[in-house]
């Protein structure tokens, strides 16, 4: 059993792009997937054609007004469960913080359930904020998105620290799964010099399946379907599901 | 004197793009103008060339260690002042928050000088926290930026909701300056719907200005250069000068 979260605080990078299309990659391969919509902006939610703005969700169950088991709904086209989120997460850095150990209240929620999966995907939301604390305490490992661009390049030290303190302080076994590199358009110098920037300072903790920029990836939400669903035959959908293999047999050298 | 937030919790939709190559048309335009980078990624603050982990910057003007004045740096290129920003912000949420009027704390910093400026643009990090409160308590007007891209409008609502709150508790004249569709991308059926739609639900308050999608403006960062400097003919630039013109002609008829 994995739990594998998608961090990066630079925004747009394509991490909940990430977690739809590989977690459905890793159930069309038939393993048993729970998908967990760590961000208030609920892109992943929707991303599975959901609206859980009516529906309990990991709000509820931070709070501990709703047991996990509750909010989890079956994804019946991506063959995946999702703890759905929505709006409602904005206001749980409040409700939450006076707790002692509140950075558990994940991982504990996720106990009651991890068994029934071999792996957990977790988006995060674009900061480093309470949420991201949260899914970090309660991961295995971190898949970080980093955009072929500039800006993206410049909080990646700033991420590194901060997995770092979790796993000094709250996650000792928390590691890092690995750099993947998106949204990679080869009509442009800019990507293949931020490629081999990543590569060189990152040596074999970057990811050699590389996502293009695939307009197919970025029509999908709008049907409510991952990538791999909506059009497996497009370059984005193809990259998702090499990715799942490559990622596979690391685990099976492992 | 016109204090503008460019914010939008939606992440990697342009924000800081906007703030620097507008910032530094309007000063081509003979306007006397200052930046506030008010995200801990200081993105803007590479942007324009500056790396201000060792200088003081926001964070030491907001937990009230520097006077605003003794931060601020000119940038000789773009013919901008500026408010730099690092990752020290992060740590302002647990610096300011027991104060009373706390929101106020940037708005109050940039009385002292905002009398020496017909602009200030303030960049947001993408979320709804602490410091994006500071900065839509602190401005006059905000201006959104909207990828032209399905998730891109999903949190709109959200946001609007939030400009809502802060205009009714703590900034009673703080108002929409206009929706930016920026990334634009021509070649797909997808940007076109999305504008459509943008203009269809917000009907007078999008720019006639569209951002397209250009390399040359993501480029332009990794040489701290704004991309109206950097490479003036792209397509990029010239929308974002086409924007300040817009935005100019629109001040005149008020
Ligand atoms: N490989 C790709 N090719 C084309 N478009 C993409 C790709 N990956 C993501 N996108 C699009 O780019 C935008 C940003 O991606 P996404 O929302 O997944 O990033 P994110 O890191 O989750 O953003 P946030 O920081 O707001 O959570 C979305 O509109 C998405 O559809
Ligand atoms: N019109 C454009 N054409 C091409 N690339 C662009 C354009 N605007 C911005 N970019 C690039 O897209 C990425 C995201 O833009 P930017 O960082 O300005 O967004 P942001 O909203 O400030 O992100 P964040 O939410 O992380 O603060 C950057 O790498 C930037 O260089
Ligand atoms: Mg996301
Ligand atoms: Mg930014």
């Amino acid at each position: 059993m994995s739990k594998i979260a998608v961090v990066n605080q630079k925004g747009g990078v394509g991490k909940t792009t990430t977690v739809v299309n590989l977690s459905t990659a890793f159930a069309q391969q038939g393993k048993r997937v729970l998908v967990v919509d760590g961000d208030s902006q609920a892109n992943a939610t929707s991303g599975f054609g959901i609206n859980a703005r009516k529906m309990q969700n990991l709000y509820h169950v931070l709070i501990g007004e709703a047991d996990i088991d509750d909010v989890i709904v079956h994804i019946k086209d991506a063959g995946v469960d999702l703890v759905p989120s929505s709006p409602d997460l904005i206001g749980v850095d409040a409700e939450i913080k006076d707790f002692e150990h509140w950075e558990l209240f994940l991982k504990n929620a996720l106990k009651k359930v991890e068994s029934r999966y071999d792996y957990i995907f977790i988006d995060a939301p674009p900061s480093l904020g309470t949420l991201t604390i949260l899914i970090l305490a309660a991961a295995d490992s971190v898949l970080i998105p980093v955009q072929a661009e500039y800006y993206a390049l410049e909080g990646v030290a700033q991420l590194l620290e901060t997995i770092t303190h979790v796993r000094r302080t709250i996650n000792p076994s928390l590691n890092l799964k690995g750099f993947l590199i998106t949204m990679f358009d080869k009509r442009t110098k800019l990507a293949e010099h931020v490629e081999e920037e990543i590569r060189r300072i990152f040596p074999n903790l970057v990811f050699d399946t590389v996502i293009p920029r695939s307009v197919r990836l970025a029509e999908a939400p709008s049907y409510g379907l991952p990538g791999v669903i909506y059009d497996p035959t497009s370059s984005g959908a193809k990259a998702y599901m090499e990715l799942a293999k490559e990622m596979l047999s690391h685990e099976e050298e492992a």
